[in-house]
């Protein structure tokens, strides 16, 4: 472990537990993308697996657990307890186009042909495009509420954070799993222009507005 | 082939 992926880590739980806040202080979750969560709720069962099979950690198993249980609540919320909210309109992205290319691609390139590798394999190439429903959600209704994009800042920073943990670890570790480093490149890539909004807009205290 | 190390991230 070292201090980026240990605050990588932290800005994850961070944005995983302001949505849930979000969403339970306001009781809505307009402006949520209900498919990007359910695709992370996906991204957590497919990579952790190995929950009681592979013990890491004290830290690693809490975590894990600590994302499978939040991701999971938060697309009940979403979908059942606060599902009047529920902005169904704008949250039309089509997932399948997501799901099915990646599902076949972590066939086709992984490091082992195993279940649970391969599984592994389909949950690192889900995360990076996981955000996706959620960015054009917000493309279509052409702003965000201001949490939520701190959300997204905090989900953007994560993955940002895990590509210096892997820049460390390559040189003092001589440690580096290219599928991950890939795909961590790729979902960071796609917060580009949020983190240039979040940064120019939201930090002078403006309102996130994508030009619609 | 050894674990993949990897396998010690979130």
């Amino acid at each position: 472990m070292n201090v980026f992926r240990l605050i990588g880590d932290l800005s994850h739980l961070l944005a995983i537990l302001i949505l849930l806040w979000k969403i339970w202080k306001t009781r809505s979750c307009s402006g949520i993308s209900g498919k990007s969560q359910f695709l992370f709720a996906l991204v957590f069962t497919t990579r952790y697996l190995d929950l009681f099979t592979n013990f890491i950690s004290p830290y690693n198993t809490f975590m894990k657990i600590v994302y499978i249980v939040c991701s999971c609540v938060t697309v009940y919320f979403i979908y059942v307890k606060f599902k009047a909210t529920y902005d169904s309109n704008h949250d039309t992205f089509r997932v399948e186009f997501l799901v099915v290319p990646v599902g076949g691609l972590a066939f086709l390139v992984n490091h082992d042909f195993t279940p649970l590798e391969i599984l592994w394999t389909f949950s690192i190439y889900l995360e990076s495009v996981a955000i996706l429903p959620q960015l054009f959600m917000i493309s279509k209704t052409g702003e965000a509420e201001t949490i939520t994009s701190h959300y997204l800042f905090a989900l953007g920073a994560y993955r940002a954070l895990y590509i210096v943990n892997w820049v460390y670890r390559y040189y003092f570790e001589g440690f580096f799993d290219l599928i991950a480093i890939v795909a961590g490149c790729v979902q960071t890539i796609l917060y580009c222009d949020f983190f240039y909004l979040y940064i120019t807009k939201v930090l002078q205290g403006k309102k996130l507005s994508l030009p619609a | 082939k050894d674990e993949e190390p990897s396998k010690d991230e979130l």
